[in-house]
């Protein structure tokens, strides 16, 4: 606030702020919420605006005029054939059903990930703090590399798999049509301060599928009296039909909403309270239990029900989470006249087999700086088996795979990339 | 939630500041020094380090001498504050001595500091 109150710096706090409070791009001069700028909400956010100059050109749109002149929708596709006259983007888009995936989410959705390299002196060197400002920049979340809208091959360990690019590997035309709403902290309760950010026409643009995925704050608060500060199943059914009656008036016609249940929290003692945290592996001084019993000693814990030591505690903050998954299941049986939607449940449990299987531990599924948050391995594990559910169970929520596919390729290439 | 982010962040600086330290075999001084030169010219990032090592560096020396862990350090500092009623909050095992003994103790050797009244009076 100090730094801020210099007169010189006023206004581009006030520009930070804005961002932050209500997750736009900073640097958006049409001011169609996409940026060409990667970071402070932009395209590592949402795709990239191939002309900030123009609110009519950003990922996501109805081509305008089969993108004879430019690319209004910035997936890279524009022009005409010379050898039969025809545009490219109707050629090779039309009646493909594209579309593109808005995620609405907490931290875990929005990747948070605090390296443990900044916390262990044993390997620290000039390369380690590298990535600090950017870091600072997208508030500690690196959606570029998770599950749902990651784009960007993984720099923090792992790999990258989304829904995203299975969506574009599935139809080209789809490219750089992502946004990740999200925010950490973000559950049913404060959705709505921020869902207004979603950028999408309901006459003008292509059809999505929105991701609703807040898997721990509705169960999970700083507070002593941990129970009685969680989301009721009414509050929760109450809030999420606001968010659905508000998509509903936003999202254009032949959408999806994907409803994804909460995560069960007890993987988190389970498999970390008795090993050492990043800090502590040196001199083999500070494990899990402890970090959990200090954020709670400090009331900073951001999960009091799951990282604590009581395990009816636990048990009863899974025994919530279970209920709200269950009105989100019951939820997903409703129509809207703008979407249909289905519900998948974020089991990390499942996720946890999966990695058994490529020979994983159920501890290197988890942030290690912050023992809470699903990591890089758990993010993309957990994309994989929602694409593998979705594609099993509802393939008309995907689309067809694009026969053109290869043919934009060989025209286009990386399309631009990212 | 300020005060619970400047203690968090308290230990968790200070212990990687001890394990520099300690890793590299060097003083408490050259842990900082060199903690500082890993940080990008970013945002002044560098520069903010090495005022704040020239700021803290003298207390944290006197409170390193004296074996004080982060938690120790952190509070002798107020930078971590006991809630009333409550036990004091730390983050590793408690020293032999006892952590409230510990802690007074380290508060001792940093009574004098100009340092500890200004963040008393902040």
């Amino acid at each position: 606030p100090s730094i801020c109150s210099l007169p010189f710096l006023d206004k581009i706090c006030q520009k930070i702020k804005h961002t932050i409070d209500y997750k736009v791009p900073l640097k958006d001069f049409d001011q169609d919420n996409f940026s060409d700028l990667s970071y402070f909400r932009g395209y590592d956010w949402r795709g990239k605006d191939c002309n900030d100059l123009n609110d009519t050109v950003y990922p996501g749109r109805s081509p305008r005029n089969w993108d004879i002149q430019h690319d209004s929708n910035c997936n890279g596709i524009w022009g005409i054939d010379p050898e039969d006259g025809i545009p490219y983007e109707k050629k090779f888009c039309e009646g493909t059903d594209s579309k593109g995936v808005i995620l609405l989410a907490d931290s875990a959705g929005a990747h948070f990930h605090i390296p443990p390299e900044w916390l262990t002196a044993e390997t620290m060197s000039l390369k380690t703090f590298s990535n600090l400002p950017l870091t600072i920049f997208n508030e500690f979340d690196w959606p570029q590399f998770s599950g749902y809208t990651g784009f960007l091959n993984s720099t923090i360990g792992g790999w990258t798999e989304s829904i995203y690019l299975h969506l574009r590997d599935r139809n080209r035309c789809n490219h750089r049509d992502y946004q990740s709403i999200s925010k950490n902290g973000g559950s049913s309760k404060n959705i709505m301060g921020f869902i207004e950010s979603l950028a999408r026409k309901k006459k003008l643009d292509k059809p999505a599928i929105v991701i609703y995925s807040m898997v721990g704050n509705d169960v999970c608060n700083e507070y002593t009296d941990t129970l009685a500060h969680m989301t009721s199943p009414k509050d929760l059914h109450d809030d999420v039909m606001k968010v659905l009656k508000y998509l509903n008036s936003r999202l254009p016609d032949g959408s999806h909403v994907i409803l994804q249940g909460l995560a069960d929290g007890r993987f988190l003692w389970d498999h970390l309270h008795n090993r050492y945290h990043p800090l502590g592996q040196l001199n083999k001084d500070i494990t899990y239990e402890q970090l959990y019993t200090f954020l709670s000693c400090i009331q900073f814990n951001p999960c009091n029900g799951w990282m604590s030591l009581n395990e009816t505690l636990r048990n009863l903050t899974s025994q919530r989470a279970f209920q709200l998954s269950s009105v989100l299941e019951e939820i997903a049986t409703l129509k809207f006249s703008s979407f249909d939607m289905l519900y998948v449940n974020f089991s990390i449990a499942a996720i946890a087999d999966e990695w058994h299987k490529l020979g994983g531990k159920p501890w290197q599924l988890i942030e290690p700086t912050d023992g809470f948050h699903p990591s890089q391995n758990a993010l993309a594990l957990g994309a994989k088996l929602v694409w593998q559910e979705v594609l099993q169970k509802w393939p008309h929520v995907l689309g067809k795979p694009n026969p053109f596919n290869k043919d934009i390729v060989r025209v286009f290439g990386d399309q631009g990339g990212h | 939630l300020p005060s619970a982010v400047t203690c968090t962040g308290c230990v968790l600086l200070v212990s990687v500041i001890e394990q520099l330290a300690q890793v590299h075999n060097s003083t408490v001084q050259k842990a900082m020094e060199r903690l500082c030169s890993y940080l990008p010219e970013h945002l002044y990032l560098k520069m903010i380090c090495q005022g704040a090592a020239e700021f803290f560096g003298p207390d944290l020396i006197k409170l390193f001498t004296s074996k004080a862990n982060a938690d120790v350090v952190c509070h002798a500092l107020n930078l971590c504050r006991k809630q009333p009623g409550l036990p004091y909050c730390h983050l590793y095992p408690p020293p032999k001595e006892g952590l409230e003994m510990s802690i007074k103790k380290a508060q001792r050797i940093v009574k004098s500091s100009v340092l500890l009244r200004k963040l008393t009076a902040f």
